[in-house]
């Protein structure tokens, strides 16, 4: 390879992304395969390491723009989950190491019909996902939109269910499987609610699937559904497409993995002990109380 | 005070004993600290906004004893490198322990990770 500065016409494809620069470069460097795409620094800092030039780093390939709603809940997420210098925080029985929040790449909403159910189709590309980040556990989260007065609680009923191509008929997609679940939630206080989907999409993750179509129903009801369930209480909710938020471990040399700080013989009941939760304020008390007896 | 000729010369006592002292600048660990702006990451690294890295420089002492942690193979490399080969370089400060790093980063899809690197920032400093 040419060992010349910046730009090589002979050595093409360094620039082309920074994964196929690691993978060209953990050639030569013997890193193990794969370290680069785990890594989402390593590629940056062998591109600066490779080009001694004050260019070298400046040339970054584009990137699109996050959804600002999902950026404000992933700073939170960080100031949850990192200490002010950057360090992670220990929190008993934590397991996940990555966490990736993906917005929708399609989208097809469909004219609410009779009443007032909406249904929207949604289709995710999880292709950042790499094969040594294991699933722990995946939330649909919602944020809202309401006309409705702030102090009320509303009773969404949300049917969603996954749809695969069937290549062979080249027709429309299939069902593959659906579920069906209520949430019942006060809008005052919420910004985000969070809609567990785990056993729903454990299958097609697990199988490296990277596009996850779904197809959304809902239908929000003011006040309590026990009292009443008529579509009189219908209330206008605009959903705005949900967010596909996956916790994952990372199982790569470059992750940090905790061990289990429950000791041994003892398990927590989830994979995710409390993991950051919508507004519930700063931490786990319980878990502050606990580290100031031990301190 | 058995030894006339130590007795003699006080000064011998003083250069024996001088290989024992701490080096003036010892080996340790040194603060460091960058943004990623000064790189221009900035634009995809959401948080920390400054990560501190940190570093080791110092000398080595010859005769280590239990400060560092070092193996006893570390004194064996200065006795190289003094009695056997000078190109054997003598041992030097390096990190003995690091601490893990919380990453917030803009992916090139658009999505956003959260993700936590091992061994992204020195907290001890050892000979070797």
């Amino acid at each position: 390879r040419s060992r010349g500065r910046g730009d090589s016409e002979d050595a093409p494809g360094f620039l082309a992304a920074p994964e196929d620069a690691a993978r060209q470069l953990s050639a030569v460097l013997q890193l193990p395969q794969g370290a680069g795409a785990a890594h989402a620094l390593l590629p940056p800092l062998l591109r600066v390491l490779r080009d001694r030039g004050p260019r070298g780093w400046q040339s970054e390939e584009p990137r699109l723009q996050p959804d600002s709603r999902a950026l404000r809940y992933m700073k939170r997420l960080y100031r949850m989950s990192a200490t002010r210098d950057g360090i992670p925080k220990e929190q008993r029985g934590r397991l996940y190491n990555t966490v990736r929040l993906f917005t929708p790449c399609w989208e097809c909403e469909h004219r609410p019909g009779k009443g007032d159910v909406h249904s929207v189709d949604l289709l995710f590309n999880l292709d950042r996902v790499t094969a040594l980040e294991h699933l722990l556990k995946s939330v649909l989260l919602y944020s809202f939109d309401t006309s409705v007065p702030i102090s009320s609680s509303i009773t969404c009923i949300c049917h969603l269910s996954l749809k695969e191509y069937d290549f062979s008929s080249q027709v429309c997609p299939g069902i593959s499987h659906s579920l069906a679940f209520s949430l019942h939630f006060d809008v005052g206080k919420r910004k985000w609610v969070e809609m567990d989907v785990t056993s729903f999409l454990q299958p097609l993750i697990a199988t490296n699937r990277r596009n996850v179509h779904m197809a959304l129903n809902f239908t929000c009801l003011m006040g309590d559904p026990q009292r009443s369930t008529g579509l009189e209480n219908a209330v206008n909710v605009t959903l705005v497409p949900p967010s596909l938020l996956l916790y994952l471990n990372d199982t790569s040399e470059q992750a940090y993995h905790r061990g289990s700080s429950l000791g041994p013989g003892r398990k927590s009941s989830s994979p995710l002990v409390a993991p950051p939760k919508g507004d519930r304020g700063q931490g786990n008390p319980r878990g502050k109380r606990a580290s100031r007896q031990r301190r | 005070n058995k030894n006339p000729a130590s007795a003699a010369s006080p000064h011998n006592l003083g250069e024996y004993l001088k290989q024992f002292a701490s080096p003036q600048h010892e080996c340790e660990l040194h603060n460091f600290r960058l943004s990623f702006s000064q790189l221009h990451w900035d634009r995809w690294i959401i948080a920390p906004h400054r990560y501190s890295p940190q570093f080791c420089r110092g000398d080595c002492p010859r005769a280590l004893g239990h400060r560092y942690g070092s193996p006893v193979h570390t004194m064996v490399q200065t006795l190289i490198y003094e009695r056997l080969d000078p190109s054997v370089p003598r041992p030097s400060c390096v990190p003995a322990a690091y601490s893990p790093l919380s990453v917030l980063t803009i992916e090139p899809d658009g999505s956003i990770a959260y993700k936590e690197y091992e061994d992204m920032i020195a907290t001890k400093c050892t000979c070797r």
